[in-house]
């Protein structure tokens, strides 16, 4: 469902580009669970952009379901993304003026839900991941990890095929995180495609295959034996 | 060299505010190396900022060498701060207009630092954190991982006495995360008195007294047995 062929990503800096991603070759089927790892600066979250429709390669190929993003405008690419790709930042990038509630609402808007169904399931999302009592904080009023938590709700709202979490436990202690790692383990199971990224041995266990990426080249590719 | 007595920190939300901190009674001797641990939402962040004189208790004593911070006015606490204290954020807060070297000059503009001074320690520091190819890059321009070990440089740029990190490794791996964690060890070893919150325990583990919230309750406290 989500192909990569000898993609790069080049970022314009001075004289000397960043080659975030060399010559990147992948294939990631409908309903596996990846977990992909490597060191800080490797290409990880670079990749995940790519995944997600959210930027374009500098050359080669990124097909989404067969369709090349790069042949896509950018309205149809959101369209793709509102309805099929749930993700997850690193940094969260919640909306800091909405509240928890309404930012878990906001992509349903985009989908024309009913403001009934949006606010019963944005509830529903935020008790699953235990901010049930946080309802009307901002961003602003919360701690790192009930962000990051808002933020997983958040790209659950819209039942998406697809799920792109890059570090959604950094914020949260082992407890937390062990939650939101079984709660992508039943999206797995209900047929959703995962791709987790994580610094976590212990999180990428929850995956059933481990990809490595190191200097933007992709080192390793292992079905995880714990599986 | 810091001290709580009696601290409650309330946060006011609509009718029922939050209680952050319950009474909490503390005291950090200078030179020690603290781990802060607890669930997400817990109170770290909320008490980090206290120990920092970046916020005022809603009752009770912060004492910082002594002096009562409540006591002080705004430009008494940022004078004391920037001398003595290297504060790294949970959610970086870096300057997105600066590259990673001007935000590590900054603290030290403060200080009436030369100019000459502060770009030498500025990429001394980066370079510490294996930051040297990545100076005149923005937060935009850099990875997660990137942009919390700027964070971490700048923190220590005015050779600060106190060292408050919330957080530091969280979007790091674990071989950068341990450099993190050792160079910390080297500052403490110093004489630096440090207090680290992580939710992990293998970061933990550096630290020689372990300290844990609940729901703004301190609940437990114990010098490390590994060191
Ligand atoms: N400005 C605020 N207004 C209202 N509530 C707040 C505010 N800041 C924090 N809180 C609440 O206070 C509680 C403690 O927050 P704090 O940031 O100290 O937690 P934490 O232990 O650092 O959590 P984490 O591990 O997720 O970073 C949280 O439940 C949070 O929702
Ligand atoms: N907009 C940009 N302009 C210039 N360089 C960039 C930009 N974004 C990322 N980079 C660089 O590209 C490299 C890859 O960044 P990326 O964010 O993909 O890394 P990552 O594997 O997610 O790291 P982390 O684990 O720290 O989050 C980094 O070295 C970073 O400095
Ligand atoms: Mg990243
Ligand atoms: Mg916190």
């Amino acid at each position: 469902v989500l192909q990569l062929k000898n993609v790069w990503k080049l970022y314009a800096m001075g004289e000397a580009p960043v080659k975030a991603l060399r010559g990147l070759d992948l294939e990631i089927r409908a309903g596996e669970f990846v977990a992909l790892m490597g060191p800080s600066g490797s290409g990880k979250s670079t990749l995940m952009h790519l995944l997600g429709a959210l930027d374009q390669p500098s050359e080669g190929e990124v097909r989404f379901e067969n369709e090349e993003i790069s042949r896509l405008d950018e309205n149809q690419l959101a369209e793709l993304r509102g309805r099929k790709v749930g993700f997850i930042f690193q940094t969260f990038n919640l909306v800091p003026t909405l509240t928890a509630l309404e930012n878990v609402e906001l992509p349903m808007i985009f989908q024309n839900v009913s403001r009934a169904n949006r606010r019963s399931r944005a509830q529903t999302l935020l008790e699953r991941v235990s901010l049930g009592e946080r309802l009307h904080h901002q961003p602003s009023q919360l701690s790192g990890g009930e962000q990051q938590r808002v933020a997983i709700a958040r790209a659950l709202a819209n039942h998406p095929e697809i799920i792109l979490a890059d570090e959604p436990t950094g914020n949260l202690d082992t407890e937390s995180g062990e939650k939101i790692l079984r709660l992508l383990k039943d999206l797995n199971a209900e047929g959703k495609t995962i791709v987790l990224v994580t610094h976590n041995p212990e999180a990428a266990a929850y995956a059933s295959r481990i990809i490595r990426l190191k200097d933007g080249h992709r080192i390793e590719d292992l079905s995880n034996p714990k599986i």
